[in-house]
């Protein structure tokens, strides 16, 4: 069995082999920005087109600024853990652009609300 | 192949850079009809909860997006399943012919394709609604329905809409930003109501002192809404059954609610047909009988004497302390302390609440006159339209508005937000 220790099984631990690949390293990491339509490269082919140089720098620079991270346009750790996180499968088609740089948006006010 | 590159094609961008979820186009509704099929497909369920607690996690999810649409949706047990629109199933690694393949517990916890299929990753530890720990299935059904809707990525802080997971609050809910997006994309909800009115509360604060509060509520067929004023929506999990709300008044259909409320009188009565029935607020309930011991419901002709039924609708005047009953294209004044209609009256009820401009004028059979303690004013709502009604303030700042003039025709849905149909199949 899957190992658990409390009766509502909340302390689930999966299998080893059912566990993600973690994203570590530099393939990894291309990958997930080609996967996830980071690349500036509106037509990205189906075939694994490997990000290099300003172009894996531009794509990480656009990912760390959507997550809030300081746009170093490195591998950093902050960086991996955030291409770590639980998150859809459905490709962030629609990105902030190069030049914005994403501020904590206000929170919406409804037409007319008063306090 | 020919799969493999149509799911392709509905995740990615098109080559030339147009694409559904381009900015240069926007998102685009998926569906075209009002109601939508669901399933949860038979042999894919999750393995981590039952099937029921599945079932009702996306019952709620779908339930959460029709409060805020004029979309319903309908669990589908029997129909033929390519009959479906939207199907569900939970599957690991290479599953129910995906050419997506999951990654195993961590990273991606489930997709959707814009032709109405969601898939989840069973490796993940999906947790239901109660539980603190886990993925909560009912978050990320809500997410992946969006995207079946039509609804695209965003970063924007609080929606539901972000590509990653986000451990959930307590109150989980779609917020203004949400709404207004799939709105966006399949319109606001409209339609007439019954009645509504707003219900006065008299509470006690901890010092003794007596405090009024109102509520606001929206009453149509057999269910009604709860209107939060402040936060320009409507309760979360509105609407519900008239019959488990108000007990002891007609289950359907009310044609008015009237609060006569001045020095000495507290009465509240909602009026259907030809009867009217008074409602108790101490004991949540309807009257029974009143004081001489007379059964409710009573006949409108016995209790307000000269006013016909049924009627379309009734609010109270308090500064002049008159009950103004409307049928047809004609007002009726009802003095409540002589109890007995005013001598001049019927009147056109055009006469009585003028056009401010020419011709903008319900003219006759609305569904509802409603005085707001919002907004201080008087409206009349017929069909998708709401009037405004003159009020002194409005003559202190333009003097020329005629009394009790109505301001041209507005949409309830711009001021009233998000007063949403559900399935009836949900109501329960």
């Amino acid at each position: 069995e899957r190992l658990f220790h409390s009766r509502d099984r909340s302390d689930l631990e999966p299998s080893p082999l059912s566990q993600a690949k973690p994203i570590a390293d530099l393939h990894a990491a291309q990958r997930f920005l080609l996967k996830y339509g980071w690349s500036e490269d509106p037509s990205p082919k189906e075939s694994a087109e490997v990000l290099v140089g300003s172009t894996l720098a531009q794509a990480v620079r656009r990912f760390q600024k959507a997550n809030r991270l300081p746009a170093s346009g490195e591998l950093d750790s902050p960086t991996l853990a955030a291409m770590n996180r639980p998150r859809c499968g459905i490709p962030d088609t629609r990105l902030p652009p190069q030049a914005a740089l994403p501020t904590p948006p206000a929170l919406p006010t409804p037409l007319g609300l008063r306090p | 192949r020919a799969r493999q590159k149509r799911f392709l094609q509905m995740l990615l961008p098109k080559p030339g850079g147009q694409h559904e979820g381009s900015s240069d186009i926007g998102p685009s509704r998926a569906f075209s009809k009002k109601t939508l099929t669901w399933r949860l497909v038979g042999d894919a369920y999750s393995s981590q909860l039952s099937v029921e607690e599945q079932r009702y996690i996306f019952r709620l999810a779908f339930r959460m997006w029709s409060e805020v649409t004029p979309l319903d949706f309908r669990e589908d047990l029997k129909g033929p399943g390519t009959r479906v629109d939207i199907k569900l199933g939970f599957g690991r690694g290479r599953h129910l012919g995906c050419p997506r393949v999951f990654d195993g517990s961590g990273q991606e916890f489930a997709h959707a394709w814009r032709l109405g299929e969601i898939h989840f990753d069973d490796d993940e530890h999906f947790t239901p609604v109660s539980s603190d720990t886990g993925i909560s299935l009912l978050k990320v059904a809500v997410h992946e329905i969006g995207h079946v809707l039509g609804l695209p990525h965003t970063y924007r802080a609080g929606s539901i809409m972000q590509p990653n997971y986000i451990p959930q609050e307590p109150a989980f809910e779609l917020d203004w930003s949400d709404r207004k997006a799939i709105q966006r994309l399949y319109g606001s909800c409209e339609g007439s109501f019954d009645t509504v009115f707003d219900w006065i509360r008299k509470e006690r604060n901890q010092y003794g002192e007596v405090r009024v509060r109102f509520n606001t509520y929206f009453f149509r067929n057999s269910w009604y809404w709860l209107y939060e004023n402040r936060n320009n929506r409507t309760r979360y999990g509105d609407p519900l059954q008239i019959l488990t709300g108000w007990r002891g008044i007609p289950m359907q259909s009310i044609d008015a609610f009237v609060h006569v409320w001045s020095w000495g009188k507290d009465e509240r009565y909602f009026f259907k047909g030809n009867q009217y029935w008074r409602y108790d607020s101490e004991n949540d309930q309807a009257h029974t009988e009143d004081e001489q011991g007379r059964s409710y419901p009573k006949l409108i002709s016995e209790g307000f004497p000269g006013i016909p039924s049924p009627l379309d609708t009734a609010f109270y005047e308090r500064r002049q302390q008159l009950i103004y009953f409307f049928k047809e294209s004609l007002v009726f004044a009802f003095d409540v302390n002589q109890n007995q209609v005013l001598n001049s009256y019927p009147k056109k009820m055009s006469q009585v609440f003028p056009a401010i401009m020419p011709q903008n004028h319900p003219f006759r059979n609305i569904d509802s006159a409603y005085y707001s303690y919002a907004h201080s004013s008087v409206f009349f709502f017929k069909g998708n339209s709401y009037w405004k009604v003159v009020s002194d303030k409005d003559r202190q700042q333009n003097a020329r508005l005629p009394l009790n003039g109505l301001f041209p025709k507005r949409s309830i849905s711009e001021k009233w937000f998000d007063v949403c149909d559900v399935h009836p199949s949900t109501l329960n």
